[in-house]
């Protein structure tokens, strides 16, 4: 699975996923990737989600979209609610996986709870891109 | 400072250890996101669009064959690739979303494309793809997408009659969601 997430120069954001799914997948099983709300989603007001990971576990939370409600009606900040949704309640599920997020003040998180996630992020105000792989 | 532009990209969370992934692996997968960044926040630097800039940081790992996601996506239980994509616009909650494609080479643009030519939000496998053609988004032949190790890594699970997210499956110590 493959995902990107943006802060245009006009203050929109925007969300996009694309995977193959699973490895001898069957039955056309569909994972998060596609669905809105659980594997991509974006709202200038509040926030831009991709994930990747389990697909089945993060169409159970509705992912996505989990952490732009905990923003608009809970009032967190993305690195809180990306954090809690991840690290508190995938794990609690016991799904394995991560998502990138920003949020309209270009703040970036890249949570995750598998042993790595292939992940890198740019900004403005820096000189080079930030690429990791590992925990 | 000006108006704050930034971009972040993911190529998969899962088993990838630093420990069980080779150096000239880790290079390529470095490689592919450098190249999908670098392209990508250009764009944006360039007034480009938050949705060109995602469009164009997928697009790019779609192509890039070590990634599951268009070519090198991984094989299904037919020994084909059956792949999806979404993309959203913040500016207006407006999306699309395809599934089920089998031959479009970057289904990121055709989920765009259904979010500004269709009335609808998501389309699926024939369907999908007849409006793929009819908005000229490239199609390409089943072997474009299948490279050899993720058909190696399709045998090897079919044989034990196992499904598994591609970062669980055979050499795939590193391998990606």
């Amino acid at each position: 699975t493959v995902g990107a997430v943006a802060l245009d120069g006009n203050g929109h954001l925007a969300a996009a996923t694309s995977t193959g799914g699973m490895v001898n997948k069957k039955y056309n099983r569909i994972g998060d990737t596609p669905l809105i709300g659980a594997g991509t989603y974006a709202d200038n007001r509040w926030g831009a989600v991709s994930t990747t990971g389990h697909g089945e576990y993060f169409m159970r939370l509705v992912a996505a979209y989990s952490v732009i409600s905990m923003r608009e009606f809970g009032g967190m900040e993305l690195t809180r609610a990306t954090q809690l949704l991840i690290h508190h309640k995938l794990d609690k599920l016991g799904g394995q996986g991560g998502l990138i997020a920003i949020d309209p003040s270009g703040r970036i998180c890249m949570p995750f709870n598998a042993p790595g996630m292939f992940r890198a992020s740019m900004r403005n105000d820096a000189q080079e891109p930030l690429i990791a792989m590992f925990d | 400072m000006s108006q704050p532009i930034a971009i972040a990209i993911h190529g998969g969370a899962g088993n990838i250890r630093m420990d069980k992934m080779p150096a000239d692996k880790q290079q390529s997968y470095q490689k592919g996101l450098e190249n999908a960044i670098k392209v990508s926040y250009d764009r944006l630097a360039g007034n480009g669009s938050a949705m060109d800039a995602v469009e164009t940081a997928v697009t790019r790992m779609e192509d890039y064959p070590l990634f599951n996601a268009g070519r090198g996506s991984v094989v299904d239980h037919r020994g084909k690739i059956e792949m999806e994509a979404a993309i959203m616009d913040g500016a207006n909650l407006e999306a699309g979303a395809a599934v089920g494609l089998e031959r479009t080479r970057n289904p990121v643009a055709l989920a765009r494309a259904i979010r500004h030519h269709s009335q609808h939000i998501m389309l699926n496998g024939e369907g999908a793809e007849n409006f793929a053609r009819e908005h000229s988004i490239p199609q390409e032949d089943e072997q474009y997408f299948i490279t050899d190790h993720r058909y190696d890594q399709w045998v090897q699970l079919d044989e034990q009659g196992a499904v598994s997210l591609d970062h669980n499956a055979p050499q795939g110590g590193e391998e990606i969601g």
